[in-house]
């Protein structure tokens, strides 16, 4: 029944096939959105036996843009008890503190490199790198070691004649 | 020392589209009256001389307004102005007689039938910018999508329209054909219904 629509408009010239419609606030009843059927009734068509929905088209109508559902990071985020912006700041206070960590300690390093002794820790470290090499098939092992393996000189068993 | 700098002369347009005269059928005299609306401009004056890259109107699946500007692209038309081809226009049907055509391949008893078109009268048509419906536009609504969205060119089914805005809904004038006397009716009404929603369809789409 045409008392069921919301809005009518005046009848209007079927010469362009055109008509702008401006949604109303009034036409949501408070709802967020609602779904209508838009539909034409030409002149030769009385009001009662007009039925909308021979040629009818299904449309919505919204007060704004949709808010996107939550997706499984954020309901994860909000079941930890972090809503809102929160998780941003937990995220850039760890590499702050680790940040400010670093630097506290290259200070202390360099305020105490006077009362610092690490002698035996450096010979130690020399040693590993002079240390005996053992024999020559593991030489491939020891590439990184400043010693070099020495090339064996050659043995003479038997003295040569004019050495005789 | 620094010069003076001259101001540039401000020049003015006003945004207020003005009335305009023009003779129709001959003899009759009008004043026509510009319309706005969304920023399409209907009922505009013609320009003096006509532009083929002058720009048109199309509109989106909602019904929003956007401007086409035709350009020639390697010697062609490119999004040049809609062809109606004959949707607007009357068919009449003609019948000759083998004596009034004098065809040599005619026999005496045979009737030879011809159909022209009528142009459609484009003295409130030509004013509208905006691309008219025609069949060809029809979009196909429904689950299946197997039903046709006639007499509708826009809006799309299922569309959403927002708040404050404004749509431009736009049908085939020729698709309301009195069945009786076969004319296009000469004035039509929208209306707008509320639907009931299924609890089930609610969402839905996003699931």
């Amino acid at each position: 029944s045409l008392r069921a629509a919301f809005f009518s408009s005046e009848t209007v010239k079927n010469v362009d096939g055109l008509y702008p419609i401006k949604v109303d606030e009034e036409w949501f009843q408070e709802k967020q959105e609602k779904r209508v059927l838009l539909a034409i009734q030409p002149e030769y068509i009385s009001d009662e036996a007009f039925d909308p929905w021979s040629n009818g088209i299904l449309l919505k109508i919204i007060k704004g843009a949709r808010v996107a559902k939550n997706t499984k990071e954020q309901l994860a985020l909000q079941d930890a008890g972090i809503s809102d912006d929160t998780w941003y700041y937990v995220a850039l206070s760890t590499p702050t503190v680790v940040v400010i960590a670093c630097v506290a300690m290259y200070f202390f390093l360099f305020l105490n490199k006077k009362h610092r002794d690490i002698r035996d820790v450096r010979l130690f470290a020399v040693n590993q790198r002079r240390r005996v090499l053992g024999s020559f098939k593991d030489f491939k092992k020891y590439k990184k070691i400043n010693n070099r393996p020495y090339s064996e000189l050659p043995t003479h068993s038997k003295k040569s004649s004019k050495q005789g | 020392y620094r010069q003076a700098i001259k101001p540039r002369p401000t020049t003015t347009t006003s945004e207020v589209v003005k009335p305009w005269r023009r003779t129709i059928y001959s003899t009759q005299r009008e004043i026509v009256t510009p319309i706005v609306i969304a920023g399409v401009t209907l009922s505009a004056k013609p320009p003096a001389s006509s532009d083929p890259l002058e720009p048109w109107v199309s509109l989106d699946k909602l019904g929003n307004p956007k401007t086409i500007k035709p350009k020639i692209e390697k010697g062609r038309t490119v999004d040049g102005h809609p062809d109606y081809s004959t949707y607007f226009k009357t068919v009449h049907t003609t019948t000759f007689s083998p004596e009034e055509l004098k065809a040599h391949n005619l026999e005496t008893d045979e009737l030879y039938t011809e159909e022209f078109f009528e142009e459609e009268d484009e003295t409130y048509v030509s004013l509208n910018p905006i691309i008219r419906c025609t069949p060809n536009r029809y979009r196909n609504k429904g689950l299946a999508k197997d039903i046709s969205s006639e007499p509708f060119c826009t809006p799309f089914e299922n569309v959403e329209w927002k708040l404050h805005e404004t749509y431009f809904v736009t049908w085939y004038t020729k698709f309301f054909e009195d069945p009786e006397t076969e004319k296009v009716a000469e004035r039509v009404r929208l209306h707008l219904f509320y639907v009931k929603e299924n609890p089930h369809e609610k969402g839905f789409k996003k699931r």
